[in-house]
């Protein structure tokens, strides 16, 4: 493992945690998209599935579990701990216009037509784009706190060090997943508009609110 | 080469 890969699955880590945390000692998910976050949640679930198939390393099979677990437990909070406090009214993306396509896609372009392969190349699709219906609830209402910035911040930044794991293993390994490489990039370009904002508001201490 | 079987990362 090189020091980008690891970087990249700490970031996404604490990316989970903040939003954990802030749901919680908040006791409020407001201004956060429950869709986005039940996306997640198919996503570590159907790309884990090897968890019962493949051994890898205790760090792979720990992570994997964490990070379906976390992904779990923000569902609950935002749909039954805390569900007073979500809100649906601004989450309006609808979110079949993602999984429906990247399900057809997973089926056209796979590594191996095998219902474990097929899951997992969906699950990379569907992560590519599943933060949209939260990016699309902070265009919506025009801000987004702080700490919901530096979740999404985190968050971009998790895949965008990906992609320099990628190059690196590349150069040094020979080795390349087309798959994971392509919606690894869309998912990064996803993030720029909003790692702008984020560099240039929320660092200088403002909180992010969108021009009318 | 283009890997598919074992996903080593996460």
């Amino acid at each position: 493992m090189n020091i980008f890969r690891f970087l990249g699955d700490l970031s996404h880590l604490i990316a989970i945690v903040i939003l954990l945390l802030k749901i919680w000692k908040s006791r409020s998910c407001a201004g956060i998209s429950g869709k986005s976050q039940a996306l997640f949640a198919v996503v570590f679930t159907t790309r884990y599935l090897d968890l019962f198939t493949n051994f890898i390393s205790f760090y792979n099979t720990g992570m994997k579990v964490v990070y379906i677990a976390c992904s779990y437990a923000m569902v609950w909070m935002i749909y039954s701990k805390f569900k007073a406090t979500y809100d649906g009214n601004h989450d309006t993306f609808r979110v079949e216009f993602l999984v429906a396509p990247t399900a057809i896609l997973a089926f056209l372009v796979n590594h191996d037509f095998t219902p474990l392969e097929i899951l997992w190349t969906f699950s990379i699709y569907l992560e590519s784009v599943a933060i949209l219906p939260q990016l699309f609830m902070v265009s919506k209402t025009g801000e987004a706190e702080t700490i919901t910035s530096h979740y999404l911040f985190a968050l971009g930044v998790y895949r965008t060090l990906y992609l320099f794991n990628w190059i690196w293993r590349y150069q040094f390994e020979g080795f390349f997943d087309l798959i994971a490489i392509v919606a690894g990039l869309v998912q990064t370009i996803l993030y720029c508009d909003f790692f702008y904002l984020y560099i240039t508001k929320v660092l200088k201490g403002k909180k992010l609110s969108l021009p009318a | 080469g283009d890997e598919s079987t074992l996903k080593d990362e996460l």
